[in-house]
């Protein structure tokens, strides 16, 4: 995935029967992110993976004083990379299962 | 610790805590 300077990893680990899932955020480099990004360390939330859109998260994230509104594409790519991931290997998973 | 909490106006809660310093080691 490319480098967007947020880290998202997962916060607990994957059952894989869950859809709602716990992840991490954090920001890795700040310059690339385009507004003004005050540290606040890593930031826990729970996802669904069934329900719900990357966009939608971020925006939160933006309106909950997280990040500046420019930086909400950038944000959602992060969670859109991490959220395919899971649910890639969840699929690789359940195809091994049979 | 410096652990906090943010709850959105939709409802979804946001916990924020220090990054793990073997995070930040990682890359």
């Amino acid at each position: 995935a490319e480098d967007t300077g947020v880290r998202v990893e997962l916060a607990e680990e994957d059952d894989c029967k869950k859809s709602s899932i716990a992840l991490k955020l954090w920001v890795e480099d700040p310059k690339k992110l385009k507004g003004k990004y005050k540290d606040n360390g890593a930031i826990e939330f729970s996802y669904d993976l069934e329900k719900e859109v990357p966009e939608d998260v971020a925006q939160e994230m933006v309106e909950s004083g997280f990040f500046h509104e420019s930086d909400t594409k950038t944000v959602a790519k992060s969670i859109r990379d991490r959220v395919a991931l899971i649910k890639w290997r969840r699929e690789r998973n359940w195809s091994v299962k049979g | 610790s410096s652990i906090s909490q943010v709850v959105h106006s939709a409802g979804r809660r946001f916990i924020v805590s220090p990054v793990p310093e073997s995070r930040l080691q990682e890359k």
